[in-house]
């Protein structure tokens, strides 16, 4: 078990360093585990950096930034097992307008090979959708889901 | 392999019957506050076998039943299905198309169904072993885990990492 | 302190029935104190019911409708010790278009004996602004501030 | 009574001399991730004598000062000044404009001044008390405070009814 987790860990460690930065366009993010520690105890330390910044700790992000950081991290995790499918639950709403561009960009990407469901209010994350579904309440109480058309 | 259909009965505001056909690539739900999409992301997660009813925003299992509205009485039972298409064979199993169903009756009796064959919680989980599916962390995303991934506390972290292990 | 306590208790209710029913035009909501215990102690249960929707508990809110309950909630508090100024930031990001709508309808009406300063990546909340600042970072890691013109 | 004028030098990302005018009705604040937004409503509750590095988003007090940037070393004090136009007498001063200010040196030395004299943190303090200002509570909101509000647990909203009282 204590090597499938090192294996793992060092696999997402990787993957980290590459989605953080085609996320932020450039900066640094790295994991490290506790030292001394048991591996399969140890805390997960997160190290985090957006381009043009300094050395700072994650509690010194913004709320974007940590968003950001976020959803790169979890991305990484999902490159080692990845499931036929992910749920994306607003993430996008902390983000500015430059950062949901990133952020569609960057789910084209890896919508090749992965489906993606994302429930968003911002009308540049719809639009990078291929399909597209309204959940409307006509009938009060009672959902309904309509077919939107993207154009 | 992709969710090809999700058909959603009496769970939480889906008062009606609803068929939501899925396709490869992004598909995005939009919709005013409280209109019912975080509804569906509940249903997907519920019918892939979750058990925690704080993972559904409910007290008890029995509340995702709908509960009646200004013009219609609850409901007795909730029914939700997931179609996978398994073009990839990632699901041992020999068919293209393996539909998942789940159902709870106000009883408290459940029942799963896999192409239309009752079966155990377990065998739901046994097909999904080591597919990245099932109810656990990663495959949906939401906003409040922004603030677990990134909290001073440890164990959440260490608990998405060992799912990937 | 007993009594002072209930006094404002009973003025937060008051008040939040009424900035319930603005924000959401229409619904109701109460707050109670545990019953049986003493004033001082009691658990503090919030019930809210958005306009057209059954009896549920506070959990089964919607993101959007958690947000809006709060933001009511903390106006009802306010309201009791008005403060000269209070500061918005990004509360607004769960709220869909029409919700931001009623949000800037009712921050306006407040604004005439208070003053607000509101952080926003929205294109409507900005708009019910008075004054407009924007931040940028042209140095990078150096945060400067210049005015910005609503039209 | 409302805030008239801000002034930031040294406070987080802030490395020049920055002055901000306020007016009464609204303002808002707006730029791309990360750019000081919410560096400014930490400079607020900072200068209005908050004490908890938690509500600062820092490690020790220290950590407000600015750390320097690509092009410019680390500076070794911050200083926040904050003027209330006391139109309608709320602080139980005789000037129309009171200025408060708060500085932090990097060996730990910290000031407070009221228009420009030395006091302590208790004479801020007991400027506020009843003013509904202060670094308390509900002067600000954010997102966050959501959650805290509606969850289950109570003390946390406790906290914010016996402010209020
Ligand atoms: N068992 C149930 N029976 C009937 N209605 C229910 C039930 N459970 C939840 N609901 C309703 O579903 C609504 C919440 O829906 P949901 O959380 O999906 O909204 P949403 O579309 O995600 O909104 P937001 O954009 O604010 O996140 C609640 O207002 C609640 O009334
Ligand atoms: N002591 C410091 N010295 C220099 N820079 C600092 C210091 N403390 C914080 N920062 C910088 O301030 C930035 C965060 O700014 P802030 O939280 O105000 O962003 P924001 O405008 O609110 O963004 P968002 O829209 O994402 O919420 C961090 O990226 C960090 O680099
Ligand atoms: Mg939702
Ligand atoms: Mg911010």
């Amino acid at each position: 078990a204590r090597i499938q987790f090192l294996e793992a860990f060092e696999k997402i460690r990787d993957n980290f360093h590459r989605t953080f930065s085609m996320y932020f366009e450039g900066g640094e993010a790295d994991l490290s585990l506790q030292e001394n520690e048991d591996p399969l105890e140890a805390k997960i330390e997160i190290y985090a950096r957006p381009p043009g910044k300094r050395n700072q700790a994650l509690k010194q992000l913004s709320g974007g930034e940590k968003a950001l950081t976020a959803i790169a991290l979890l991305f990484a995790i999902y490159l080692v097992k990845p499931s036929p499918f992910c749920i994306l639950d607003e993430v996008d709403a902390p983000l500015d307008d430059a950062n949901i561009k990133r952020f569609s960009t960057v789910l084209s990407k890896f919508a090749e090979d992965t489906q993606f469901i994302v429930v968003t209010h911002n009308k540049d994350t719809m639009k990078s959708a291929g399909t597209l579904y309204g959940v409307t309440m006509e009938e009060v109480g009672v959902s309904k889901i309509v077919s939107v058309n993207l154009n | 392999m992709y969710l090809s259909k999700l058909e959603i009965f009496g769970f939480k505001s889906f008062a009606t019957k609803t068929v939501v056909p899925l396709r490869p690539g992004i598909t995005s739900i939009v919709g005013p506050n409280g209109c019912g999409k975080t509804n569906i992301v509940d249903a997907i997660r519920w019918v892939l076998g979750e058990q925690r009813t704080s993972m559904l925003r409910t007290e008890k299992m029995q509340d995702i039943i709908f509960n009646g509205s200004k013009n219609r009485k609850r409901l007795n039972y909730a029914e939700v299905s997931l179609t996978l298409h398994n073009n990839k064979g990632i699901l041992p199993v020999e068919y293209t198309d393996v539909v998942i169903t789940r159902r709870l009756y106000r009883d408290g009796d459940s029942e799963y169904l896999l192409n239309k064959n009752v079966v155990r919680l377990k065998d739901i989980n046994d097909l999904f072993m080591d597919t990245g599916m099932g109810p656990d962390a990663y495959s949906v995303i939401e906003l409040k885990m922004v603030d677990d991934l990134l909290s001073e506390d440890p164990v959440e972290r260490r608990k998405l990492f060992e799912e990937a292990a």
